[in-house]
């Protein structure tokens, strides 16, 4: 709230998030896991959701808010996703569709806002670690599922492995250049 | 039926 120049989030990575969550969870009031499980999903919506309510309706963010820069157009990426996901599932059933197709949404959110990271020349502290944080979240999760192979008989989820996989991947170059701008003390910047 | 798949990953 602070910083209103919003200008290195980009809306769109946003909204894909939130479609991601509000595909994903379909489950939630049907398939109770654990009360984490379902307060997390609760978080995980709420929050996308209020990012992005906040970053149209509010006055003050929506002015800074980049749009000139955040041109990345959604469809190049829903739709490829979503074909894929009618192609490619483990159950041809509308819920498992979603949930694949969220997966495979998730793997890709994070361009929209890598092409602004290297469109806008100075990004801020609080963008760079908020991507840095995002990505780091990811990789977690490969740990989880190397431990859950070797420790679950028939634990094997190919379409969240290769997915996750693919948009730890995308960060790999992010992390490259932030921990070195780190490393350095130097301003992080990303080449064009 | 076919069994119902379960994500316990958020």
């Amino acid at each position: 709230r602070k910083n209103t120049n919003k200008r290195g989030v980009s809306l769109k990575t946003q909204e894909l998030y939130a479609l991601v969550f509000a595909t994903r969870y379909l489950d939630m009031f049907t398939d109770f896991i654990s009360l984490y499980n379902t307060v997390m999903k609760l978080i995980f919506l709420s929050s996308s959701f209020s990012i992005v309510w906040y970053m149209r309706r509010h006055k003050l963010v929506r002015r800074s808010y980049d749009k000139d820069h955040d041109t990345f157009r959604h469809q190049f990426l829903v739709l490829p996703c979503l074909i894929l996901a009618l192609l490619i599932h483990e159950q041809f059933t509308f819920k498992e569709v979603m949930w694949t197709f969220s997966i495979y949404l998730e793997a890709v959110a994070i361009l929209p806002q890598l092409v602004l990271l290297q469109r806008t020349r100075n990004i801020d502290n609080l963008t760079g670690q908020y991507v840095f944080f995002l990505g780091a979240y990811r990789s977690l999760y490969i740990l989880n599922w190397i431990y859950r192979y070797f420790t679950e008989p028939h634990y094997v989820h190919w379409i969240t492995w290769i997915s996750g996989f693919v948009q730890t991947l995308l960060y790999a170059d992010f992390f490259y250049y932030y921990l070195n701008s780190w490393k350095n003390n130097v301003k992080l910047t990303l080449p064009a | 039926g076919l069994e119902t798949v379960e994500h316990d990953e958020l």
